[in-house]
């Protein structure tokens, strides 16, 4: 039941095209080709028979564009969101070598790609050489990254927080919007301190939710803490935050992706006393990824 | 200038800054 | 204390070895990450001030290291550009806070034009390191980093420059700013050492606190040597910049310190042109401190001045501002009025040369002592064998031993002096007891008989008949009795 044959999948324009990074379930991070959406993807695929001369007979050969959603909790269900078929070959014999082209022409990829704790989103080539008993099939991932534009509206956040008698302070973020290479610029003005500080953290959150309804999942992770002050200070007291966001692995913040999943980030405002008592404040910001030509314009 | 960017901030009074910890 | 100076010594020293390593193979980024392991020594709470220094010490010796390396890259053509912002992804302050500072100044050394933007920015992003030790070492870091990168032009000179030198590479009043603000937050935090840790601790604290004072004055250090502070920006912007952050502060220890560094630091000229605004901050501060020490001081350098013109009400403002500062101080202890007033009449006999003036001028010293003593004392009065005695005992020598004619000190010359001064004869008989009176007295003998000219009294009619009775009946009686 060995496969009589090989299958490589060569991507059009491959040597010209960016390759992105991205986790795999296992942490480890794989490199594939980017794509954006509305994008033609197209290439060869060749098949290479394993035994020269031999005939690999088959019901038929295609080729798929597929982008889907795997749950963790459910693996045997795949979510398909995006399903796009062209058939290379009809049912015959390779009795050599072949190679067949193909193209998905302006393929929607609304989605960006995610692999997170309890869901995965990918986008792959399927290459299927059907038989009669087991299919010859490859897949290659490819990885597509949703671009957005500034924003046009994009108000600072600011909040006076407190607890009665103990602690008031009025916190500020530049932004309610950032991109992923974006720095978060603001401060925090302490009104009342009657607490013994030890220090003042700021930790990015993401909380990826899986499911919906009452079988909603939700997955925390702390994907930063940042130290933004060391010792106590005194009411008056004006500490700068600047918080440079390239230096941490984000994704765009995703809501309710194809009715699966989300995935939100917040900035968590951390206070610790001189007992570890901790007092926080959370505050969900939006990520978003900015071309790389808008930015070059910008520059 | 990204790199330096900062919120202004309001000016803390002598009073304050020098008043004992509360 | 040793052991745990020696293991985070340790620590450094391993750190710093592999910091090096990586810099000789090139590799920057993974020398940033030993020298952030380094630096997180600095984070401990476990050490002494002085142990704290003697660590602080050898970290900024290995930071020198990554220093000269970045110049080296920067005069190389390597661009750095991104570095300033890759040194703050650190997660811990402490250690961001070092890096920045050093990578910020290699940048101002190599990039003139961003000078302004990034001290700007250093000196405030150190707001984010409150404790107290912590954050005075961390801007002395910072302070001792620029000393020689602190712009010192005026935008008159930049403006006249050839050159084209750009305004954003700085001027003396970001210097001054820069220095003002760092001056600012570390009395802060120096002032704030006093409130940590329990009240038994108390005497410690205090000692500690002494041991870190140079920390805060290398501020006032920085600025007395920067050229371009003329006297119109010291008396306008500096002065009151830093009066202003010594007078709120209500610290003792502080207020002391800095108001005798004050006068240290900067060139006699400044305070001439600022006597009214210093003494009147003096007049201000706690009565812990030790005014006396303060006035004196600055008494005593003017006195001391050469080449200088000293302005001719100068004797005036002083006396006024004194009178102003014992009235606002009710619990100024008696001694230290008299020393003060002492340090008055010293000025008075180095600085005034017309006799008549100057004789008025102690005259009018001695008067107001008077008044204060009466005050003070109600009828009481000073006892020979007390402090206060010892101290008006050296008080009353003062203008008859030396603000004689000429500055002669022995001979019949005191005795003249002690009969000119018309307020002398009354402050001794009113207020003092027979034993002060009598050392005065004897004094004054002594001298004339000293000099061995006692047969020549008469002869050269150095002392009239008139003044020889009244020195006889008057200032000898408490002798006779």
């Amino acid at each position: 039941f060995r496969s009589g044959a090989d299958i490589d999948i060569i991507l059009d324009g491959a040597e010209n095209r960016k390759l992105a990074e991205i986790k795999s379930e296992d942490g480890k991070k794989d490199r594939y080709y980017l794509y954006y959406d509305g994008e033609t993807v197209s290439g060869k695929v060749n098949i290479t028979l394993k035994k020269p001369g031999t005939k690999l007979d088959h019901l038929g050969i295609k080729v798929e564009f597929i982008g889907e959603i795997e749950l963790y909790a459910d693996r045997g269900n795949h979510h398909e969101f995006s399903s796009l078929v062209k058939d290379l070959a009809r049912p015959g014999d390779l009795i050599q070598n072949t190679s067949y082209s193909f193209e998905f022409v302006n393929v929607e990829k609304p989605y960006e790609s995610y692999t997170g704790t309890n869901v995965r989103l990918r986008y792959f080539i399927r290459v299927t050489i059907v038989r009669r008993l087991s299919d010859i099939i490859k897949e290659m991932d490819i990885i597509v990254h949703t671009l957005a534009s500034y924003p046009e509206v994009n108000s600072p956040i600011k909040m006076e927080v407190g607890i009665e008698e103990c602690l008031h302070i009025e916190f500020e973020y530049n932004k309610s919007k950032y991109h992923l290479k974006d720095v978060i610029v603001g401060k925090i003005y302490f009104l009342l301190v009657r607490i013994k500080i030890k220090h003042m953290e700021i930790a990015i959150i993401k909380k990826e939710s899986t499911g919906i309804g009452q079988n909603t999942f939700n997955e925390n992770e702390t994907i930063a803490k940042y130290e933004i002050m060391d010792g106590a200070p005194v009411r008056g007291e004006s500490i700068p935050l600047r918080l440079f966001l390239a230096g941490y692995e984000l994704t765009p913040t995703m809501k309710d992706i194809n009715k699966k999943f989300s995935v939100r980030y917040f900035l968590n405002l951390v206070l610790v006393d001189e007992e570890e008592r901790r007092y926080f404040k959370q505050q969900e910001i939006i990520l978003w990824r900015k071309g790389e030509k808008t930015r070059k314009q910008i520059q | 200038q990204e790199s330096t960017r900062r919120l202004t901030i309001k000016k803390q009074t002598l009073d304050d800054a020098y008043a004992a910890p509360a | 204390q040793e052991k745990r100076l020696d293991e985070s010594l340790g620590n450094v020293k391993i750190q710093s070895f592999h910091m090096k390593c990586c810099l000789d193979r090139g590799k920057l980024m993974e020398a940033l990450k030993h020298a952030s392991n380094m630096i997180t020594e600095l984070r401990t709470n476990q050490l002494s001030p002085k142990s704290y220094y003697e660590l602080y010490m050898a970290v900024c010796d290995q930071l020198r290291h990554m220093e000269m390396y970045l110049l080296d890259e920067f005069n190389r053509g390597r661009k750095l550009a991104d570095l300033y912002e890759l040194v703050q992804y650190a997660g811990n302050i402490i250690p961001r806070l070092y890096l920045l500072i050093t990578v910020g100044l290699v940048y101002m050394k190599t990039t003139p034009g961003s000078r302004r933007d990034i001290l700007k920015d250093l000196v405030e992003m150190c707001r984010g390191v409150q404790h107290p030790l912590r954050g005075l070492f961390l801007r002395n870091y910072l302070l001792q980093s620029c000393r020689n990168i602190l712009p010192d032009v005026t935008v008159e000179e930049i403006a006249g420059d050839g050159d084209g030198k750009e305004e954003h590479s700085g001027t003396i009043e970001d210097s001054i700013e820069f220095i003002l603000l760092n001056f600012a937050e570390m009395n802060k935090l120096w002032v704030r050492m006093q409130h940590q840790g329990h009240t038994r601790d108390k005497d410690r604290r205090e000692k500690e606190r002494l041991e870190l004072r140079l920390l805060v004055g290398t501020n006032l250090v920085r600025l007395s040597q920067l050229e371009s502070i003329d006297i119109e920006r010291y008396k306008n912007v500096v002065l009151p910049g830093i009066l202003e952050q010594v007078v709120s502060c209500r610290d003792g220890i502080a207020q002391e310190y800095l108001m005798e560094c004050l006068i240290q630091v900067f060139p006699d000229e400044f305070h001439l042109t600022t006597l009214q605004p210093f003494l009147h901050s003096c007049a201000k501060l706690v009565p812990s401190v030790n005014v006396k020490n303060i006035i004196i001081a600055l008494i005593d350098r003017l006195a001391l001045s050469k080449d200088i013109d000293l302005p001719d009400d100068l004797f005036d403002i002083f006396s006024s501002q004194i009178s102003n500062i014992i009235q606002s101080r009710p619990d100024m202890i008696l001694e230290d009025i008299i020393s003060m007033e002492g340090s008055l009449i010293n000025f008075t006999i180095k600085k005034i040369n017309a006799e008549s003036k100057r004789e008025e001028s102690i005259d009018s010293v001695l008067q107001s002592t008077l008044n204060v003593i009466k005050e003070k004392c109600n009828k009481a009065r000073i006892q020979y064998r007390t402090n206060i005695g010892k101290e008006l005992l050296k008080f009353l020598k003062l203008p008859i031993t030396h603000g004689t004619q000429d500055g002669q000190t022995s001979g019949i010359a005191p005795i003249k002096m002690s009969l000119k001064l018309k307020v002398f004869k009354n402050l001794l008989k009113d207020v003092t007891d027979l034993e002060l009176q009598k050392q005065i007295t004897l004094s004054l003998l002594n001298s004339a008989l000293d000099s061995g000219i006692e047969d020549k009294i008469i002869e050269e009619n150095r002392l009239t008949l008139e003044e020889i009775e009244i020195f006889l009946s008057e200032l000898c009686e408490p002798l006779v009795k």
